[in-house]
């Protein structure tokens, strides 16, 4: 454990809790992907099938049980208890436009045909697009609230964050995982341009919106 | 190397 995980972790951590402060404090859950949070929760689930069958210390699996749990209060909150407020008619990112690709993707290439393995494949290879329904709908809308927005910072923060990780192993104990890492490149990637705007705008105290 | 028996990452 290095310092670039463990930060990364956190800022994980900040971004999800960040978030159910926004809905539970406003009462709101508008301008936040449905979708997006349903994608995430799919990503826990299949990645953290090995919680019961595969001890590896006490911080994983409380970090496991916690980020599973944030993501399906997430969604209850979403779909439930504040569904009226939720802005479905911009949630309207095609899903299988994601779905059948990282299904395919994940039995193509993976480290073994197992179903945990190809389930844990899947799971990165979704992850590194889940976000994308939340960035598609707040280019529709053109605007985010500012408290979404330090939640969409902290979850770029996170991957970036875990590349700097994986440099590190890479360098002190040459531990390095191709899945993982192309993955984390590409989920990366998709917050670079909301990096550029949440530096330029929302740090200098302008809400985010878009032309 | 693969990483079967060692996902200690999130």
């Amino acid at each position: 454990m290095n310092v670039f995980r463990i930060l990364g972790d956190l800022s994980h951590l900040l971004a999800m809790f960040l978030l159910l402060v926004k809905i539970w404090r406003s009462k709101s859950c508008a301008g936040i992907s449905g979708k997006s949070q349903i994608l995430f929760a799919l990503v826990f689930t299949t990645r953290y099938l090995d919680l019961f069958s595969n001890f590896i210390s006490i911080y994983n699996t409380v970090m496991k049980v916690v980020f599973l749990l944030c993501a399906y209060v997430t969604v209850y909150m979403i779909y439930w208890k504040f569904r009226k407020t939720f802005d479905i008619e911009n949630d309207t990112f095609r899903l299988e436009f994601l779905l059948v690709p990282v299904i395919g993707l994940s039995f193509l290439v993976n480290y073994s045909y197992t179903p945990t393995e190809v389930l844990w494949t899947f799971s990165i290879y979704l992850e590194s697009v889940a976000i994308l329904p939340q960035l598609f709908m707040i280019s529709k809308t053109g605007e985010a609230e500012t408290i979404t927005t330090h939640y969409l910072f902290f979850l770029g923060l996170y991957r970036a964050l875990y590349l700097a990780n994986w440099i590190w192993r890479y360098q002190t104990e040459n531990f390095y995982d191709q899945i993982s890492v192309v993955s984390g490149v590409v989920q990366t990637i998709f917050y670079c341009d909301f990096f550029y705007l949440y530096v330029t705008k929302v740090l200098k105290g302008k809400k985010l919106s878009l032309p | 190397e693969a990483r079967f028996d060692q996902k200690d990452e999130l």
